[in-house]
């Protein structure tokens, strides 16, 4: 039997927003630990990660090991439907073919009840190695956003370049060309708005701004992103998720591969 | 002109 109750039922809404269309098929893999997934995009440029820790539920309970391979669209379009305000839970016997997810909104006496066919998925699951980042930054997840949707309006791919006077996203395109320069934050007064920098050694790296905006979808889960990146190794973007009590339930980690000169 | 490579580049399945 496995049972996972969110009482703030939009985390799960906001996570298939930000990974529906991204990833097609994929499955989630349920312990006592909590749920998981990872899935690359259909052209497997990207690879996302999701992980909800047991802790992050109000209810949890996983008797053995699961994988629930779903139509991630499917899933997100009947999970829409569920109110901000929804309790969402989710529910499968230990030999499922579907999965039951249940919607009750908050002081009614309704419940909402939903069946999903579960799917064979052959994914087969990438290694991801240890890897120490040259260059961390962590910026309001809103900024990111504006700055990958700025930005395609002019070109295709941003260069991301990082070294000791703060981070540069530039772009160029048949119009001409557009960049953001980011410094570090003073004060520590708003930690949500403030941008942090570190950087071990200076980077130049190039990326396509269509998969960023994709990644941008996770806004909503977090105040704050960060980007991790090295020379000639997969961008890391991260929206770590927090419960009411700002302890940390769970993440959305995207991994981008470079442009690189051909 | 840089060109897009596959993430599977950079991961290999497990």
């Amino acid at each position: 039997m496995f049972e996972a109750r969110m009482v703030r039922g939009f985390i799960i809404k906001r996570i298939l927003e930000a990974i529906k269309d991204l990833v097609s098929e994929a499955s989630w893999d349920c312990s006592t630990s909590g749920m998981s997934l990872q899935a690359m995009d259909t052209s497997h440029v990207s690879l996302v990660s999701v992980s909800l820790k047991a802790d992050g539920f109000d209810k949890y309970r996983c008797d053995r090991n699961l994988t629930l391979g779903m139509n991630l669209a499917s899933l997100a379009q009947i999970v829409k439907a569920a109110g901000n305000d929804d309790v969402i839970t989710i529910k499968a016997p230990d030999d499922a073919d579907k999965i039951t997810l249940i919607f009750e909104p908050k002081s009614e006496t309704e419940t909402w009840e939903y069946e999903i066919k579960l799917m064979n998925l052959d994914s087969e699951y990438l290694g991801i190695p240890e890897t120490d980042y040259s260059v961390k930054i962590n910026l309001p997840s809103h900024k990111f956003q504006r700055i990958c949707r700025d930005l395609s309006q002019i070109g295709d791919s941003v260069t991301i370049s990082a070294a000791k006077d703060g981070v540069r996203f530039s772009t160029t395109g048949d119009l001409g060309s557009g960049n953001v320069k980011l410094n570090q934050t003073a004060s520590a007064d708003k930690p949500d708005e403030a941008v942090t920098i570190k950087i071990e050694e200076p980077i130049i790296l190039s990326f396509a701004l269509k998969y960023l905006n994709h990644f941008a979808r996770a806004t909503a889960l977090s105040p704050q992103v960060s980007l991790s990146l090295s020379k000639d190794v997969p961008l890391v973007v991260e929206y770590v998720i927090h419960d009411d009590d700002d302890d940390e339930i769970g993440y959305i980690r995207y991994y981008l591969a470079p442009k690189i000169e051909e | 002109k840089k060109g897009q490579v596959s993430i599977t580049n950079f991961f290999k399945p497990t």
